[in-house]
C-alpha cells in the first residue's frame, strides 16, 4: 500500500512560520 | 612528423635547428668611420717590409661605406663586406657592437672575423634581460690582470662553471687582416657533457643580447712618432663577420620558433607547455610542475582530472609527492553540483545518479529532501535516501510510514494511528 504524500495545506504552521516553505 | 612527439604520439624532447642567430639582425655600434668622411689605411707586409695603402671611408658613398650592416650580412669569402670604426680609438674609450636576438637563445659560440688585426684587448658580454643587466662571458686580452682584473687563463671547474675568463690567446696582432677570434661557451666546462642535468650551464649559455667591447687596438708602437697621423689612420677596429651560433631556447619543447602576432619571436610549443621559451605549463595543465625536456624524458604538461567539471585548476607540491610524484593537480570552481579534488563526488545536497557516468554533466541530482517530512537537506550521496523524522519513509520523505498518519503539527508530521 502506497501512501499518500504529504499534504502542506493540512499543517497548522501557526507556531512554525519560519519553517513554511514558501510556496505553501 | 612533428619532432616533438615520436611515431605513436608519445611526447619526446624537441629542439630548434642550429642557427647563427645574429644573421640578417641590426647590430648597434657606438663607431663607425665615414661621417665625415675620413682617410685610412690599411698595413700590409712583406718579409720586413711595412706598407701602407690608404682609401677614404664615406658614409654617403656606398662603395667607401662600412656600416655595421655588414657584420651580420652574407658571409661571402670572395666579396668581403667590413664594418669599420673611427680611426685610433684607444682605452679609455672603447668600441662597443651590441646585438639583440630578440628573445632566449641556448648560445654555442660567438665568432668575429677581423679585416684589421685583432685587438689588444676585448671582450664579449651577455644579457638575460634584454640589455637591462650584463654578464661578462670572455676577456681577451694579453694583459689580462692590467685591463680586466682577471688572472690569465684561470682554471674552470664545478665550482665556477658560469663565470668568465680571460685568456691571451687569439690576441696576436698577426695575421693583420682575416684574423678570427671565437668563442666556444662550453668549451672547456667540465659539466658541458651532462648538460641535461646541469642548471649552472643551461643558465650560462642563455643570452637575449650580445655585446663586445673592443678596449684596446693593436699597435705597432709608431703612433706617437714624427710621422704619427699616417700610422694613427692604420689603426682602428673593422670586422667583417659576427656570428652568434645557438639555438632558439624552448627548453626542450619546440622545434621551431615563430613571430608572433606582435611580431615577436616565440617559441612553437607542444607538450602542452606555454610562454616565450615554453617556460611553464599551459592553463588546466598543472597535475605536475613544469620541467625542462630531456633526452630520457619529455617532461610534458599533464591536464588536471576534472572529469569534464572544472576549467581551472592549481598544482599542490604537498598532494604531489604523497602522490609518489605523480598527480599535483586540484581543480578549481567544481561546476555541474561536484566537488573535491578531482570534481569526483557530488556536493552537499546532491547525489550521485549512477545511471550516469561522473563526467556527465548530469550525474549529480538534487536530494531534493522534503521541507517537514526530513530532517536534514543532505541525503546519502549513493543512494539519496534523505533522512527523515520518526513516521516519514521515502527517499524525498514525503510520505507517512505504514501504520502512521499525517498530523497538523510540522515537527512530527507522521503520527502512529491510536
Amino acid at each position: 500500500e502506497v501512501m499518500p504524500t504529504l499534504d502542506m495545506a493540512l499543517f497548522d504552521w501557526t507556531d512554525y512560520e519560519d519553517m513554511k516553505p514558501v510556496d505553501t | 612528423p612533428d619532432p616533438c612527439y615520436d611515431e605513436n604520439g608519445n611526447p619526446r624532447r624537441c629542439i630548434p635547428d642550429f642557427v647563427n642567430s645574429a644573421f640578417g639582425k641590426d647590430v648597434r655600434v657606438s663607431s663607425t668611420c665615414g661621417a665625415p668622411a675620413t682617410r685610412y689605411c690599411v698595413v700590409t707586409e712583406k718579409g720586413e717590409e711595412r706598407s701602407r695603402d690608404c682609401n677614404i671611408c664615406d658614409a654617403t658613398d656606398p662603395k667607401k661605406s662600412h656600416p655595421p650592416a655588414y657584420l651580420t650580412d652574407l658571409n661571402n669569402p670572395h666579396n668581403l663586406t667590413c664594418w669599420q670604426s673611427d680611426n685610433y680609438l684607444q682605452y679609455p674609450q672603447n668600441v662597443t657592437l651590441t646585438l639583440s636576438l630578440g628573445k632566449k637563445f641556448e648560445v654555442t659560440y660567438v665568432s668575429l672575423q677581423f679585416c684589421s688585426p685583432r685587438p689588444e684587448s676585448m671582450a664579449i658580454f651577455k644579457s638575460m634581460d634584454y640589455g637591462k643587466t650584463w654578464v661578462p662571458f670572455q676577456f681577451y686580452s694579453t694583459q689580462c690582470k692590467r685591463m680586466y682584473n682577471k688572472p690569465s687563463k684561470a682554471a674552470i671547474t664545478k665550482q665556477n662553471e658560469q663565470e668568465a675568463i680571460c685568456t691571451d690567446s687569439h690576441t696576436d696582432m698577426q695575421p693583420l687582416t682575416g684574423g678570427l677570434i671565437a668563442f666556444s661557451t662550453l668549451d672547456g666546462r667540465p659539466s658541458a657533457h651532462d648538460f641535461d642535468n646541469s642548471p649552472v650551464l643551461q643558465d650560462w649559455v642563455t643570452a637575449t643580447d650580445i655585446k663586445v667591447t673592443f678596449n684596446r687596438l693593436h699597435t705597432f708602437g709608431d703612433e706617437n712618432e714624427d710621422d704619427s697621423e699616417l700610422a694613427r689612420d692604420s689603426y682602428f677596429y673593422a670586422v667583417s663577420d659576427l656570428q652568434v651560433g645557438g639555438r632558439c631556447k624552448c627548453n626542450g619543447h619546440a622545434s621551431k620558433c615563430v613571430k608572433d602576432r606582435e611580431g615577436n619571436l616565440v617559441c612553437e610549443c607542444k607538450h602542452n607547455t606555454a610562454g616565450p621559451e615554453c617556460d611553464r605549463c599551459k592553463p588546466f595543465h598543472y597535475d605536475r610542475p613544469w620541467q625542462r625536456a630531456t633526452a630520457r624524458e619529455a617532461n610534458e604538461c599533464v591536464a588536471c582530472h576534472c572529469n569534464l567539471h572544472a576549467r581551472r585548476c592549481r598544482f599542490n607540491m604537498e598532494l604531489y609527492k604523497l602522490s609518489g610524484r605523480r598527480s599535483g593537480g586540484v581543480c578549481l570552481n567544481c561546476r555541474h553540483n561536484t566537488a573535491g579534488r578531482h570534481c569526483h563526488y557530488c556536493k552537499e545536497g546532491y547525489y550521485r545518479d549512477m545511471t550516469k557516468a561522473i563526467s556527465h554533466r548530469r550525474a549529480c541530482k538534487a536530494c531534493d529532501c522534503h521541507p517537514v517530512g526530513a530532517a536534514g537537506k543532505t541525503c546519502n550521496q549513493t543512494t539519496g535516501q534523505c533522512p527523515c523524522k520518526d513516521g516519514v519513509t521515502g527517499i524525498t520523505c514525503n510520505r507517512c510510514a505504514k501504520g502512521y498518519q499525517q498530523s497538523r503539527s510540522p515537527i512530527a508530521p507522521c503520527i502512529k494511528i491510536p
